[in-house]
């Protein structure tokens, strides 16, 4: 059973998650007209700004974050941002979007000079994350338990961090019972993405590095 | 990091509210 207080609680994190969106014009600028390969990677850069400044809007909502030490607020959203936004652009593929927006999309990101090497596995995460079908409270809940992992570098106060992730992942467990009757390892297949996640951030850290080097 | 491509400048200004500077 779900606690008043959980109910709350989730309320609160759905809420912030629901809140904080790319702004239109710059979604809308993924969809016009071709692009070559240095505008695709340009318009990629842009949007990947901004999806981390709507990750910090949604981070500034978690109760509890900003009485954390300021420099740990940092050490976490600098650790977990590229997760964070992983999961959130997975959420944009499992959305059905009109006129095969999802086509365009996918193709404006194969076309921006990123290698295949780190595509492959880029897309496998996208198709692992919509083969779950989360629901809003799980999707929100899930970042926000991403962000507040405690054994990211350079954060201090690893008891003040997991005294905030733990009630997430409480009630993400009730949620997940309540919403999967039938699947008693969904819970623990959530967790499981989030190891994936671990992996194609490292993936992510060497492209870019190459990238520079190009 | 070569991996950060100015994230912690984005994120300080973030959590300031200052997003247009």
């Amino acid at each position: 059973e779900i606690t008043k207080e959980q109910k709350a609680l989730t309320k609160v994190i759905v809420e912030a998650y629901n809140r904080h969106q790319i702004p239109q014009d710059v979604a809308k600028k993924l969809l016009q007209d071709q692009y070559s390969v240095e505008e695709n990677f340009l318009l990629l850069t842009e949007m990947a700004t901004s999806q981390v400044q709507v990750i910090v809007e949604f981070t500034k909502s978690i109760p509890g974050f900003l009485s954390l030490d300021h420099e740990d607020q940092i050490a976490l959203l600098k650790g977990s941002a590229v997760e964070a936004m992983f999961l959130r652009s997975a959420q944009v593929f499992s959305k059905k979007m009109p006129n095969g927006h999802n086509g365009i999309l996918e193709e404006r990101i194969r076309k921006s000079g990123i290698s295949e090497e780190f595509i492959t596995p880029m897309f496998n995460f996208y198709k692992s994350i919509i083969g779950l079908h989360m629901s809003l409270e799980e999707q929100a809940l899930l970042t926000a338990i991403t962000i507040l992992t405690p054994d990211r570098p350079y954060v201090k106060d690893h008891q003040a961090v997991e005294k905030l992730q733990e009630p997430m992942l409480d009630v993400l467990r009730k949620v997940c019972v309540l919403q999967h009757p039938q699947e008693p390892q969904y819970f623990a297949r959530l967790l499981g993405r989030l190891t994936e996640l671990r992996t194609l951030t490292h993936y992510h850290a060497e492209m870019l590095t190459s990238w520079r080097m190009n | 990091p070569a991996s950060n491509l100015g994230l912690e400048d984005i994120i300080r200004k973030a959590l300031m509210g200052n997003l247009e500077e």
